[in-house]
């Protein structure tokens, strides 16, 4: 019991490059209702930081819950995460399973 | 509306 119980972790993306360097798919009211990793760019900070996977679920960006966020509002969140000066990394929470923890 | 078919909403960052 508990060997495949759906785990999440928080990785920290320092923005190491001009880029984020991801792309997502999904979004509330859509067959992927949270957001899912399907690109890692070369290059990019996430791909430096070395922790994030492709096929990744973000459950949540420096703390804020994507659920229930539709691609075009978490698209949003992330992209103003990367930009903003008041930090300079990226923390998201991550599920490796498929699934809304 | 129906739910969209998320394989044609993918954003780059």
């Amino acid at each position: 019991p508990g060997l495949l119980e759906p785990t999440s972790t928080v990785v920290r993306v320092q923005k190491s490059a001009t880029t984020l360097g991801i792309a997502i798919e999904g979004g509330a009211n859509t067959r992927q209702p949270l957001p899912r990793i399907v690109t890692i760019q070369r290059g990019g900070s996430a791909h430096n930081c070395g922790q994030l996977k492709v096929g990744q679920v973000l459950l949540e960006v420096n703390g804020l819950s994507l659920r229930g966020r539709e691609h075009r509002d978490a698209a949003r969140i992330i992209a103003q995460a990367f930009k903003t000066k008041d930090r300079d990394y990226v923390d998201f929470r991550v599920s490796d399973y498929n699934v809304a923890l | 509306s129906p739910p969209k078919d998320y394989e044609d909403e993918v954003t780059f960052f």
